[in-house]
């Protein structure tokens, strides 16, 4: 089973904003 | 066939062909007849002049075929000729034709350094001890360790009155000493600059010239330094550089007047002379085509057992170590390509999220996933997992 990638959309970055990579 | 090369490309030693350095060369001499001008010379006349550089010419002018000094009627009798030859030379034999009585004593002298210092290469005089101070030359030959500037008979005055004056660099080493294997007969020989000191000349029936009144001039035809191009086994020619200076033409990665050091990228081990049975060429360091530089570290060539001491210099397409051999920091090898292809180091790439890092496994390239999470750069969930809206734990278990 091929799993789908990571949807960066749906990551909440609402309480890790200094993680949040730069696009 | 290339002389410093074998059939097989391998490096062997080679060296320049013995010729007259002096040929062609320009020889200062302290004293020239011609000026003022006598009925015999004059230097402003061609075809009475007796200029120094009929002593290194090739012959064949209409004029006169010798040089001649002035009339020296009184002591100081010393007249000096010097020839620079332009680089260094490995001396063989060194020979002044006269075309008048030879001296009575004579010194010959070398120079390493243009011209800066000078020692002695031999003395000739039928009286060493009163004219130099040190003892004719033993029948047997040189008695020390190693070569030494000896004190030999005075050249002989031929029948025509002329006479030669010649030296052989073997005239003052002691047999057995070997040009390939001791350094001690490779400094010996060379010489950048030949002086040939002419001290007194021969005066009939006195031994003390210099107290003779009787004006003398000396004259010679020709003066000959046998000898090799100084390249230290790595070149075969002499050639004039860009500013018409002589220079080896350098193989086995040697560079400079003498192949005496290693071009800049070839220096995996030290530079060395060739001898006979090793060619001791500058390897090139092991760069695998991702450096341009590099320099020697001696420590690492004692601990290679003298085989290798390069470390290469800035290694370039995301590769690293002392051979570019390796990927930096956040790049992993391609097994798919050579490790000499520009593109033989590929970026990890972790996915921002779902990779702990930024560093992938250097041979895999494997980036270290968060739990749950899957793939080369952990891009996916695992199998029984599925994303989560958090970027701390992107994948969670499905209930």
């Amino acid at each position: 089973e091929v799993m789908p990638t990571l949807d960066m959309a749906l990551f909440d970055w609402t309480d890790y904003e200094d993680l949040k990579p730069e696009v | 066939p290339d002389p410093c090369h074998d059939e097989g490309g391998a490096p062997r030693a080679c060296v320049p062909g013995l010729v007259n350095a002096a040929l062609g060369r320009e020889v200062l001499a302290s004293s020239t007849c011609g000026r003022p001008a006598t009925r015999a010379c004059d230097a402003s006349d061609p075809r009475r002049a007796h200029p120094a550089a009929l002593l290194t010419s090739a012959g064949g002018g209409a004029g006169p075929l010798c040089w001649r000094s002035d009339s020296l009627a009184r002591a100081p009798l010393n007249v000096t000729l010097t020839v620079a030859l332009g680089k260094a030379f490995e001396v063989v034999f060194v020979s002044l034709r006269f075309c008048s009585a030879p001296p009575a004593s004579a010194a010959l002298l070398k120079s390493q350094d243009h011209g800066r210092s000078w020692a002695p290469l031999g003395f000739f005089s039928s009286h060493c001890r009163l004219d130099y101070g040190r003892p004719p030359v033993p029948a047997t030959g040189p008695a020390g360790p190693g070569p030494e500037a000896l004190c030999f008979p005075a050249p002989q005055a031929q029948p025509d009155g002329s006479g030669l004056l010649a030296f052989s660099v073997q005239d003052g080493s002691p047999p057995g000493l070997d040009l390939a294997s001791s350094p001690v007969l490779q400094d010996w020989v060379t010489a950048t600059d030949i002086r040939v000191v002419l001290t007194r000349p021969t005066a009939p029936g006195d031994a003390r010239a210099s107290e003779a009144a009787v004006p003398y001039s000396y004259s010679a035809a020709e003066l000959q330094v046998g000898g090799r191009c100084k390249c230290n086994g790595h070149a075969s020619r002499c050639l004039p550089d860009t500013q018409g200076r002589l220079a080896c033409d350098c193989r086995h990665g040697t560079e400079g007047p003498d192949c005496g050091r290693c071009k800049p990228f070839y220096c995996d081990r030290p530079w060395q002379r060739a001898t006979a049975r090793e060619a001791h060429a500058c390897l090139a360091c092991s760069c695998n085509g991702h450096a341009r530089r590099c320099r020697f570290n001696m420590e690492l060539y004692r601990l290679s057992g003298r085989r290798s001491g390069g470390v290469c210099l800035n290694c370039r397409h995301n590769t690293a170590g002392r051979h570019c051999h390796y990927c930096r920091e956040g790049f992993y090898r391609d097994a798919g390509r050579a490790l000499s292809d520009r593109r033989a180091c590929r970026a990890c790439d972790c996915h921002p999220v779902g990779a702990a890092g930024k560093t992938c496994n250097q041979t895999t390239g494997q980036c270290p996933c968060k739990d749950g999470v899957t793939g080369l750069t952990c891009n996916r969930c695992a199998p029984g997992f599925q994303q989560s809206r958090s970027p701390v734990a992107p994948c969670v278990k499905i209930p």
